[in-house]
């Protein structure tokens, strides 16, 4: 391995990065999983942490451009040069840039992640067989309305799996529109348009308007680009037109005809002699995974190796199941230290101390176990920012709350959004236990429902608040949960007196009321809320949503049942 | 017995123009990623840097080291990779 002249490194092991733009080959939530493996590939192995800002300046910006892109070392179209990153440093240095006339996918051909449909956004399966026919990209087929569409298993006659590709009939990203779809045809600058565009900017990105007239509403988004399109060439975007005309000869299928390197291309209108536009034809592409990873490396210090199986070895080679080379290894840990013990975790405070059988004497014999909690004092230091998980997160009199290890931290739904806390729990809930679960609020009888539980527990309890009266510890049993349910992860409110208790890969429905599961539950929770972690840890309502969180991250549903945002619990809901 | 094609080349419009000669394809690689020193490059002292520079490459490579412009070598040159140049400079 090699490091930069002088050893150029970091001087904090928790890196911060952005991502400034997207390609739009696929889909956001993709490109945002790739960079955030891309920078596990390195924190498992060194001891670095890496969070991504959004907003304001990060250690390592990252971004896609073509050709001079703002920099010295332009790239140079599609291939050769892939990407390129600076080493450690203030302004420009640890910055990465991709460029944007490769295909970018997981480095085996399109990556297309399906929206809507029944697939719960699974990724499209090529090829799949439609009504006798093989399909290897999205069709149209079987539509009237021209949405491009996909099978996500192999015969959707049999399965009847599918989901929505990419379009902008769909959606745009980027932008100011939040998302909306394309309206064509839109108006700009005087001129009317009926598909995207890249007219009026210099970077080659396709954008459209989201109403029908850019000039007096100004809203726009950028153009996802379908698993048909060419890449780069004088089209980027548009689809291949079959059949198209070339020096007078006619193609039903790309061609390396007129060309040296023998790249397949195509035509993106009938007649390429008379209109000139065209673009490379889709293949296998470049793993933005692995280039990120490597390109990270540098950001990180490490030059190139000459190992050739290395990461940081400096041309591109798909590996299906990829590991860090040793070589790596040594070259991260010479700069950073080797990584011991487990993943960097907020300090713990004292743990209740648990009675795990009932006290016959004292308990009645449904009711849970005896909990006691040790309690210590506010640490004032406590941030909540800090915290990479939270126990439960759920509104309590409109203000969202987050509950870890004995404390709570409150968020106004007003105007100011400030974090407030940490409050002791057992201050305001004296009867509770450290760990909280789950909890939701009946807002209409003023109860406050409060679950916890676990693997050291015999079955999970729960108490009910009535201002400060309490009720319990008492079993989950007497709802009518089975006393196998180890916690409860989550609450929804459903309509009068109907709660969804989330736990596993289950929930059941909840009569209030009655104080009884109603009949027909468990359910499966990926069959009724698709494109959400099944192991998600809080669920909760806020703001006519529903969120699913895993980890630092949570999972948006809107009312349609509908994933319309992945995001950060630290940055969007407790805005740190 | 089939007459072989007649390609005929294009230019095509965006494109940006790789068709180089193998030479100048191998001085723009040794040149972009830090294999040669850009300040003292000409004639006779240009071979003898080429090759050194070749060899160069070709050991960070892992190629034979035979400071000749040989198929393996040009076929490394044209593969993609990252744009960090391998010699810093």
């Amino acid at each position: 391995y090699q490091t930069f002249d002088g050893d150029l490194k970091w001087d904090h092991r928790d890196v911060t990065y952005r991502i400034l733009s997207y390609t739009p080959d696929m889909e956001i939530s993709l490109i945002d999983e790739a960079f955030a493996r891309a920078f596990k590939v390195w924190s498992d192995v060194a001891p670095l942490t890496f969070t991504r800002l959004f907003d304001g300046t990060a250690d390592i910006m990252i971004s896609f451009g073509r050709n001079n892109h703002g920099d010295p070392y332009p790239f140079d179209g599609k291939d050769g040069l892939l990407a390129h990153a600076y080493p450690p440093g203030e302004g420009l240095q640890g910055d990465a840039h991709f460029d944007e006339d490769e295909y970018w996918t997981l480095g085996t051909g399109p990556a297309v992640k399906t929206r809507y449909g029944n697939a719960d956004g699974a990724m499209c399966h090529f090829p799949f067989t439609f009504e006798g026919k093989s399909y290897s990209s999205c069709t149209t087929e079987g539509r009237s309305d021209n949405l491009p569409w996909c099978a996500t298993t192999a015969d959707y006659s049999k399965d009847k799996k599918f989901g929505f590709c990419p379009s902008e009939l769909l959606y745009t990203f980027g932008g100011n529109a939040n998302g909306a779809e394309c309206v064509f045809p839109f108006v700009f600058l005087g001129e009317e348009y009926d598909s995207c565009t890249t007219e009026g900017r210099s970077d080659g990105y396709r954008w459209c308007a989201t109403t029908n007239n850019f000039d007096t509403d100004k809203k726009y988004g950028f153009c996802p680009s379908r698993d048909t399109a060419v890449i780069g060439g004088n089209s980027e975007g548009e689809p291949c037109h079959f059949p198209f005309v070339f020096l007078g000869k006619k193609y039903d299928s790309c061609t390396s005809e007129g060309r040296g390197d023998g790249k397949l291309w195509c035509s993106t209108t009938d007649s390429y002699d008379d209109d000139k536009k065209w673009g490379f034809c889709p293949d296998q592409g470049y793993s933005l995974f692995l280039v990120a990873a490597h390109e990270f490396g540098h950001a990180l210090g490490l030059d190139h190796s000459n190992i050739r199986d290395a990461l940081m070895y400096p041309m591109y080679s798909y590996v299906e199941d990829f590991s860090l080379h040793e070589d790596d290894i040594e070259g991260i840990q010479y700069l950073y230290g080797r990584k011991t013990g487990p993943d960097p975790t907020p300090p713990q405070p004292n743990t209740p101390t648990t009675t795990p059988y009932p006290d016959p004497d004292e308990t009645d014999a449904t009711d849970g176990p005896t909990t006691t909690t040790t309690t210590r004092p506010v640490d004032p230091t406590k941030d909540a920012c800090k915290l990479t998980k939270f126990d439960t997160i759920t509104v309590i009199e409109g203000e969202l709350h987050f509950f870890k290890d004995g404390y709570f931290w409150k968020m106004s739904n007003g105007g100011d959004e400030k974090v407030k806390g940490p409050f002791p729990v057992s201050e305001k809930w004296p009867a509770l236990p450290a760990v909280i679960d789950s909890a939701f609020e009946n807002i209409l009888a003023r109860k406050l429902y409060f679950f916890s539980g676990n693997k050291t527990l015999y079955w999970t309890q729960f108490w009910v608040y009535t201002e400060q009266s309490v009720l319990g510890p008492r079993s989950i049993e007497k709802l009518g949960l089975p006393n196998s349910v180890q916690k409860v992860e989550g609450a929804l409110q459903r309509g009068k007196g109907k709660v969804l208790l989330f736990s596993g890969e289950n929930y059941w429905r909840l009569d209030e009321k009655a104080q009884k599961i109603d009949k027909g539950y468990p359910k499966y929770t990926d069959l009724a809320f698709g494109g959400v972690p099944n192991d998600a840890h809080d669920v909760f309502q806020y703001k006519d949503h529903t969120y699913f969180c895993r980890d630092r991250f949570y999972w948006r549903m809107n009312s349609r049942r509908q994933v319309d945002r992945v995001g950060y619990v630290k940055y969007d809901l407790l805005k740190c | 017995w089939s007459l072989p094609l007649k390609s005929v080349f294009v230019t095509f419009p965006g494109d940006i123009i790789k068709n180089m000669t193998d030479t100048e394809l191998a001085e723009g690689y040794l040149k972009k990623f830090g294999y040669i020193d850009t300040l003292h490059r000409s004639g006779f002292q240009s071979m003898v840097s080429n090759s050194k520079a070749l060899k160069r490459m070709q050991r960070q490579m892992g190629l034979e080291e035979t400071g000749e412009l040989d198929k393996s070598t040009l076929d490394a040159m044209k593969r993609p990779r990252c744009g960090v140049p391998d010699v810093a400079n």
